[in-house]
């Protein structure tokens, strides 16, 4: 089915961007 | 023209506004015009960071401000200059390039696209502080097509992000 794998793809982009995200360093050195 | 300006600006408003109700604040913030006396982002800030956002920072902003825009655009302007002040000095990075709301429109005119971009650069702040881990997971609970407007407005700050 087209739509669930586009649902799918949907999905892992959705939780690459916030799992890499949260990976991220932030904040001021030091 | 950029992704956003695509989705729409209106659209950003009311995921952000689906986004800000996770913080289950005091004031009320499920609509746009209990959004704009400021009362419910000052609490979602001092959320994010209490330790910047403190009770002196939030004492500064009228709670009772009725239909009175003068007093509406005084707390929404500490509101921005704190967002902006946290992002220089807690998070070590600049906003270039952002359109910066129009903090009159809001006050006067309950603009949804203007409180999109407020609402943005609240966000800016809960995915870059040190407990932002609690609030991407919270993202990554909701709807799809909230997080799906919630990531395109975290790529477009972080394009215009710079240390």
């Amino acid at each position: 089915d087209p739509n669930m794998k586009g649902a799918a793809a949907n999905e892992g982009v959705l939780a690459n961007f916030f799992n890499s995200l949260l990976s991220k360093k932030t904040g001021v050195p030091g | 023209m950029s992704a956003l300006e695509t989705l729409g600006r209106v659209e950003l408003c009311e995921s952000l506004l689906t986004w800000i109700q996770t913080f289950a604040v005091e004031a009320p913030c499920s609509a746009v015009d209990e959004m704009t006396s400021g009362v419910a982002m000052a609490q979602v800030l001092q959320k994010i960071d209490g330790m910047y956002f403190t009770d002196a920072w939030i004492s500064r902003i009228k709670p009772d401000v009725g239909d009175n825009w003068r007093l509406k655009i005084s707390n929404l302007k500490k509101i921005l200059k704190g967002i902006l002040d946290y992002n220089h000095e807690v998070l070590g990075q600049q906003i270039n390039d952002f359109t910066l709301p129009d903090v009159s429109l809001i006050a006067e005119h309950s603009d949804s696209a203007e409180l999109g971009r407020m609402l943005q650069l609240i966000l800016g702040c809960a995915v870059n502080c040190e407990q932002k881990q609690e609030y991407i997971q919270t993202i990554m609970m909701m709807e799809e097509s909230v997080q799906h407007v919630v990531m395109t407005a975290i790529q477009e700050l972080m394009s215009k992000e710079s240390p």
